[in-house]
Order: C-alpha cells, then structure tokens, then sequence
C-alpha cells in the first residue's frame, strides 16, 4: 500500500 | 529514512536539549515561550495516537515517545518547579491564545478530512495536528521580539526547530523522487512550507549575527 506523505515521520 | 529526514529529526532532537541545557544553565525561563511548548504539546499527542494503532519501527515509536516526554517535562519545569515558576512572565508571552490556535486548526482540519473522506478520529486529529504544528512556534517568535536581544542558547533553539522544519521539506523533495510507493499530501507540504517560512527572517538574523560575530538582536 501507498503510505501518504508524513504519516510514516515525526 | 534517508539523510534529511534524519538530519532534521537529530536536529529537532538537538533543539530540545539545547532548551533544556538554556533552562537549566540559566534558572529561568525568560525568553521562553510557555505557549509554544503548550502547542507543540497537543501538536505530539494529537498526532501520536498511531502508536497504539501502527508500528513503523523502533525508532520511529521512540522518538514519538521521546518528544511526547521531553515536552512535558519542559512544561512541568515552567509551570509547577523553582526557580522557573516564579520567573516566568506571562504576560511577556500573551501573544495567540490557545484556543484561537486550536479552533481554527481544528475546524480545517474537520474541514480536510470531510472532503478526503478520512473520517477516522485518527485521521482527524493527525491532520489538526499538522495545522497546529505551523502556528505552534508563533508564540515564541513574539516572545524573541519583545526582549529583542537574544539570548545565545535561546537563539541556538529555535535556529535548530527552523532548521528541521528546512530539512523536512527536502526530505519530502527526496521521497518523492526516490520511493516508490509515495503518495503526496498538498496539505502537509503547504502547512511545513508556510512553518518554514515563519523562521525565515528569524534565520535572516541569526546568520548575520553569527557572521558578524555580534549579538542577536531582532529589530523593532
């Protein structure tokens, strides 16, 4: 699955 | 991760430790923004609700914890311990009040959600927290105004916030080229681009006097 940009960052 | 993103969250890390060693070295919050530790505050509690739902890795979670802990702790010391309690003045940093912060940011991100169609509280309160996150260093930068001559550690402090936010932008520059499976999101991009900007004439200050080798005094 695509992960949406900053979802993944602090 | 590649090498901005780190860079930037070692140097939103050094930031936090650069305004412990200020309050502590100088016993005193003057010049400090309670405010904006307050907004960044609900910025990482609001946003770190995934890690009760998704685990990115390890040190992903422990940065989230870490932020979440040293921030309350930087609020504890200003608000309840000595002898920063009775030296901190409020009335120095009455600029934004919270709740003007939070509403807005909250009604557009209500807003956000409704017409992406992210109706998770989860999403809601991600997106509210990418709002907050750009107002959230206002309070502070009055707060430098006002005493106009700034201490060296306070400047080193919000220098090295402005510089992760600086980073953050060519990390997604970054991603968007290299990964694959990136998604842009116009919403996180607009809001970091407009808290960068925030720091600009900050920035624009703090190298001249670093290159003059002079104070850091702000204009009126």
């Amino acid at each position: 699955a695509k992960v949406a940009a900053a979802k993944d960052e602090l | 991760m590649n090498i901005f993103r780190f860079a930037g969250d070692m140097s939103h890390v050094v930031s936090i430790l650069v305004l412990l060693l200020r309050l502590r070295s100088s016993k005193s919050a003057v010049g400090i923004s309670l405010k904006t530790q307050e907004l960044f505050l609900i910025v990482f509690v609001t946003r770190y609700l995934d890690l009760f739902t998704t685990f990115y890795s390890l040190y992903n979670s422990f940065m989230k914890v870490a932020y979440i802990a040293s921030t309350t702790y930087i609020i504890w010391m200003i608000r309840f311990q000595e002898p920063y309690k009775s030296k901190y003045d409020a009335s120095q940093d009455s600029f934004l009040h919270i709740k003007f912060a939070v509403a807005p940011c909250a009604g557009l991100a209500l807003f956000a959600c409704l017409v992406k169609g992210e109706l998770s509280p989860i999403d809601i309160l991600w997106t509210f927290s990418i709002f907050l996150e750009a107002l959230a260093i206002v309070p502070q930068l009055f707060v430098l105004q006002r005493y106009r001559e700034v201490e060296n550690l306070t400047g080193h402090y919000v220098f090295f916030l402005g510089a992760y936010r600086g980073l953050y932008i060519l990390n997604w520059v970054y991603r968007s080229y290299y990964e694959q499976f990136y998604r842009h999101n116009w919403l996180v991009y607009v809001s970091g681009a407009v808290q960068t900007a925030l720091y600009v004439d900050f920035f624009y200050y703090y190298v001249v006097s670093k290159y003059y080798g002079g104070k850091l005094t702000l204009p009126t």
